[in-house]
Formats: structure tokens, sequence, C-alpha cells
């Protein structure tokens, strides 16, 4: 597992991509 | 000044949703600051999860684990097993990132043990595909494949074809 590779891991895609939409409110 | 403190949530908010990671950075320091001040102990919850979740875009890995730490600290003092689980799944996907699996199959661990406790079956499939996806990445292939079975299993049931 290269450091580009990490980048890849489709779990952690996944995650990144729910968390640019996650803004928690005041 | 409580007001001054929303304020600055808010814009931290839509900063980091128009991509300005660094403003974003600077309004929920601000919030987080105010929040101190009043010991709003959700406030400051909520503004160590924004950190962290702006920190992972600026790719500052370190510094999201540790917001992500302190947010984890506050949702057990508060006791709030949801958000508890939530900064767990978020510090096992930055360890990943950090390229230290150990870590990160230590909170997705967590994460799944609360996911089962609150049974929350999406939850747990999550934690169950991540956990598949550190246990490769440590050449534990055994691990690596029961916990993908779990996952395709948990998959089925809430129809989640993807």
């Amino acid at each position: 597992f290269s450091s580009m590779h990490v980048m890849h891991v489709d779990s952690v895609q996944h995650w990144m991509k729910d968390l640019r939409l996650m803004a928690e409110c005041e | 000044r409580a007001a001054q403190g929303r304020a600055y949530g808010n814009l931290g908010n839509t900063h980091y949703l128009l991509g300005n990671f660094r403003k974003a950075v600077r309004s929920h320091q601000e919030r987080l600051q105010i929040a101190r001040e009043f010991g709003d102990k959700s406030a400051e919850r909520r503004a160590y999860s924004n950190l962290g979740n702006a920190s992972v875009f600026l790719g500052e890995f370190a510094v999201a684990a540790d917001h992500y730490k302190r947010t984890l600290y506050l949702a057990r003092q508060l006791r709030d097993r949801a958000v508890e689980a939530q900064a767990c799944y978020s510090l096992g996907n930055t360890y990943t990132l950090l390229q230290d699996y150990e870590k990160a199959i230590e909170y997705h661990l967590k994460h799944l043990l609360i996911a089962q406790e609150l049974t929350d079956r999406i939850g747990e499939g999550r934690a169950c595909w991540s956990l598949g996806n550190a246990y490769t990445a440590l050449g534990n292939h055994e691990q690596a494949v029961h916990f993908a079975e779990k996952h395709l299993e948990i998959s089925k049931e809430v129809g989640d074809r993807s």
C-alpha cells in the first residue's frame, strides 16, 4: 500500500465523499 | 458573544461547503474559543468535529486525528454514543490516511462495537468494510476475508447492491 494507494481505498473514498457535505449546524 | 459564536460556526460551515478550508478552520477556531468561554460542551464538540473535517481536506491528517480525539473525549463526557461512534469512524479513516493500520483497526473496532450496540446495521456494514481494507493492508488475509464476508452479509440484508 503506497500513499497514493491509500487515497484510493474504496471505504476511505466513500467516507470522504460523505464528509465533504457534512457540516454540523449551530 | 453567544450570537457571535453561532455566527462563526455557520460561517465556518459555509466556507467548508464552498471548499475554503483555511477560512473554515479560522472560523471554527473562533467558534471553539467562544464555546469554551461559555462552557458549552456541545458547541465545543461540534467545533472539533468541523475542525477535523476541514483538516482532512487540507491534507493535515495528524491535525485531523487530534481534533477527532477531542471530539471523542467530549462525546464520551456528553454520553452521546452516536457521536462517539462517528468520531471512532472518522479516526479509523484518518489513521488509514496516515497509513497507521493498527490504529485504524483499533478505532474501526470501537466503531463496530457501538454500531452493534445501537443496532445500526449500515454503520456495522461500513465498519466491516473498513476493517476488511485495513487487514488487507496489513497482509492479514484471514481477518480481511472474515470482515468482507460480514460486509457482504449486511449489504444483502440492507439491500445495498453497490
